[in-house]
């Protein structure tokens, strides 16, 4: 089984 | 005031379509280098940015920043007005709640005008510069659109494995499995079939082919596709515009 995960996780607002 | 002309209706038009299918809300953000736009999808595992240079444009101004908040299905039936050898301008105001699109067919004087309605969209603006890759992947766009649909068919995840010979594409699904192999090589006399692998640590990484088939849409847009990836970070999958890109995000699938 995989997951993925929100693309928020990696990246910070600007 | 933004006023930005295409000299041809069909780049803006082949832009939009390129991400009009994963995306919906837009906030396109206008200042003196051209329009730039971030969206994330609505399962937030992929995001899209765009930036049309000013060069992109036949002309181009815009003295303060504007942003317009567009709902892109409603763009895009505005923009299938148009044809596509139209010259198209995008007109709008300092505090807008429209913009205007301006066909006009020089040939035959025929000038459309369509006033699109505005939102307000909230939307994070995401820090995506400055990120490091383990290895960098430029191919045919076209070649990485075919392994993308043909390898969907057997399974709903991709992986990618790069090493310093090869980049290797695999799919293992119920009916069986597929693999693709792409070999570096320069093609002297069509460069743009040329394969380029930069590597600094070999990468090994699988996505979900659903998302892959909405970034291939973004192939029309040029001859080739520079993938970077990095192990445990999202991919980025960009296309060139003669200035500008489409860049396109996608978080890889992890084992629980």
């Amino acid at each position: 089984m995989s997951y993925q995960p929100a693309i928020s996780k990696f990246f910070k607002p600007n | 005031m933004l006023e930005g002309k295409f000299e041809e209706a069909s780049l803006f038009k082949r832009i939009i379509d390129s991400f009009k299918d994963c995306v919906q809300l837009v906030n396109f953000n206008c200042n003196e280098h051209g329009i730039a736009a971030q969206a994330v999808d609505d399962s937030r595992v992929l995001l899209v940015s765009l930036s049309i240079g000013t060069e992109s444009f036949q002309e181009f101004r815009c003295d303060r920043g504007v942003t317009l908040g567009v709902d892109l299905s409603s763009l895009s039936k505005i923009l299938r007005c148009g044809n596509n050898n139209d010259n198209l301008t995008l007109i709008a105001d300092d505090t807008p709640d429209s913009v205007l699109l301006l066909f006009e067919d020089t040939k035959k004087d025929r000038i459309s005008e369509y006033s699109l309605k505005l939102m307000d969209i909230d939307a994070d603006f995401l820090d995506i510069e400055g990120m490091e890759y383990d290895t960098v992947i430029t191919m045919p766009s076209a070649e990485f659109a075919k392994v993308v649909r043909d390898l969907n068919q057997l399974s709903d995840s991709l992986n990618i494995l790069v090493t310093k010979d090869t980049v290797k594409f695999v799919a293992e699904g119920d009916i069986g499995s597929g693999s693709v192999i792409v070999k570096p090589h320069t093609d002297m006399d069509k460069p743009q079939e040329s394969v380029k692998v930069e590597l600094d640590k070999p990468v090994d990484l699988t996505f979900g082919s659903k998302y892959l088939l909405d970034i291939i849409k973004g192939a029309g847009l040029s001859d080739q596709i520079t993938i970077k990836l990095s192990a445990e970070t999202p991919a980025l999958f960009e296309f060139s515009l003669q200035s500008g890109y489409l860049q396109f995000f996608l978080a890889p699938k992890f084992n629980e």
